[in-house]
């Protein structure tokens, strides 16, 4: 089983999107994956056409215990389940902070899941918070969606610095597998100055022990396409909303780039 | 003095870039603006060019009571200031919902403002945690950054609870100053179905006493602009990077229109 944490402190840089329809299409090339909507907004639920009772078993109520891992499983369709969110989690957030307390939970109630998925993706919110801490001592891999652009380069040291502390402190497997570059415009000056900063970078880190010392950047870009926004309105990917839109190519293209990967899955 | 909050829990909307670029403006037509960096990620300073070293006052010392407001106001430019936000935040983050505890403490240090500013401008992150609770306590009227696209739509709601929430508890006179399309692409089938909900929404409100019974949808929208993502890079806005691209014409549209507003400034 391995588990991906999906992960930007940076805010709408395409994280649920990625979640989503790198999700489908991983399930539909007939790996079985379990996605994780670890966001107290619950987009990925929302996207995915899901919406839960304030009472029913989900992850927050996961992480306090009160419910069970396989209680919370929704199927949505072959190879693919969901342990959704509830959208009315502002007060649930704050009680989480104490109540939850720890980073492991997350790892815990995952490990008793059977039969183990091929692949777990996790949606994370836009913090390096406890969520994300939980999400982080959960996973084997992180995969950072970011837009090119210079404030998301900034986040990107930070984010590392994370990473690198609760690997050694929590998770000592957790690496970082690489950068999706999201929301890709490709040919401008802005994204050619990111994209080259951001490979010296990783190419400096390659003799180093860290967990990013091989972390690439994905071939697959994902490009600005409407119809990746427009699919959560009706529920669904855009692998059913619009099959032939360069949305749905750019993230069949990643996840075979990440299948064949023989490190990843 | 007139507070606005700008806001919004979903990420990367616009809000910083708001805060950045309608500071500036206002302050080159005439007003005192005093702008808060109250994002641990620190995107405002950074936008703005200012990076702080640890012990420098900022807005989290002021928060946890070790520096006072006249401590952390850094100038900018003519009629213009910023309290800015330490880049180095994750574990202040978290020793800062300890330590403030309370929603009010923005407020009680904007009081002590000598002589107070025309105009003062709150950068939120993207949650409804404690930091923007302050914000909201703080401020006269919220400014609602958002793309119109489908899920961002969803938080919208979430959002006027809590501003609700907090006028009732905290804050009598908060209000909804409106919301305001960021990364707007007219025409598109997606903006044009999210534009008429949320017309249709703010009309259906407009005979109830709730905060947003008068908020409106800004004639001013912010279209996607590259200028607007490259200015960052060079630790300025968009009015001396790029002084007449559709960034520039779009938020010196938007600062005229909240200047003529009457209830606004
Ligand atoms: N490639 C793309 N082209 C066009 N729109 C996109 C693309 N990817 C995502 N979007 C849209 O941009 C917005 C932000 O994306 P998304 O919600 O996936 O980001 P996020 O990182 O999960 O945000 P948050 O930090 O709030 O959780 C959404 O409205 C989404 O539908
Ligand atoms: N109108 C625009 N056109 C093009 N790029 C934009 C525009 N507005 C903002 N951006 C860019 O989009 C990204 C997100 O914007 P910004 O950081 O202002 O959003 P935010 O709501 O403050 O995000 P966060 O929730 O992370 O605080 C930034 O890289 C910014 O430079
Ligand atoms: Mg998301
Ligand atoms: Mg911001």
């Amino acid at each position: 089983m391995r588990t991906l944490a999906v992960l930007n402190q940076k805010g709408g840089v395409g994280k649920t999107t990625t979640v989503a329809n790198l999700g489908v299409a991983l399930a539909r090339r007939g790996r079985s994956v379990l996605l994780i909507d670890l966001d107290p907004q619950a987009h990925l639920s929302l996207h995915l056409g899901l919406e839960l009772a304030q009472d029913e078993p989900g992850i927050y109520s996961l992480l306090i215990g009160r419910h069970d891992l396989r209680n919370t499983l929704r199927p949505i369709e072959a190879n693919l389940q969901l342990i959704p969110a509830h959208t009315d989690l502002a007060a649930a957030q704050v009680e989480l902070v104490d109540a939850i307390g720890r980073e492991t939970i997350l790892r815990e109630a995952l490990a008793t899941l059977t039969p183990p998925a091929d692949i777990v993706l996790i949606d994370c919110p836009p913090s390096l918070g406890l969520l994300t801490l939980n999400a982080l001592a959960a996973a084997d891999e992180v995969l950072i969606p970011m837009q090119a652009h210079f404030l998301a380069l900034q986040g990107v040291g930070k984010l590392l610095e994370t990473v690198q502390l609760v690997q050694q402190r929590l998770n000592p497997q957790l690496r970082v597998g690489g950068i999706l570059l999201c929301m890709f415009e490709a040919g401008t000056k802005l994204s050619t100055e990111v994209l080259t900063d951001l490979r010296q970078f990783f190419e400096s880190q390659r003799q180093l022990t860290t967990p990013w010392s091989a972390a690439r950047i994905y071939k697959s870009t994902i490009r600005r396409n409407i119809k990746l926004a427009e699919s959560p309105s009706y529920g669904r990917t855009v692998f059913d909303y619009a099959a032939k839109s360069h949305g749905a190519l750019d993230y069949a293209e990643l996840a075979d780039e990440l299948l064949a990967l023989q490190n990843t899955i």
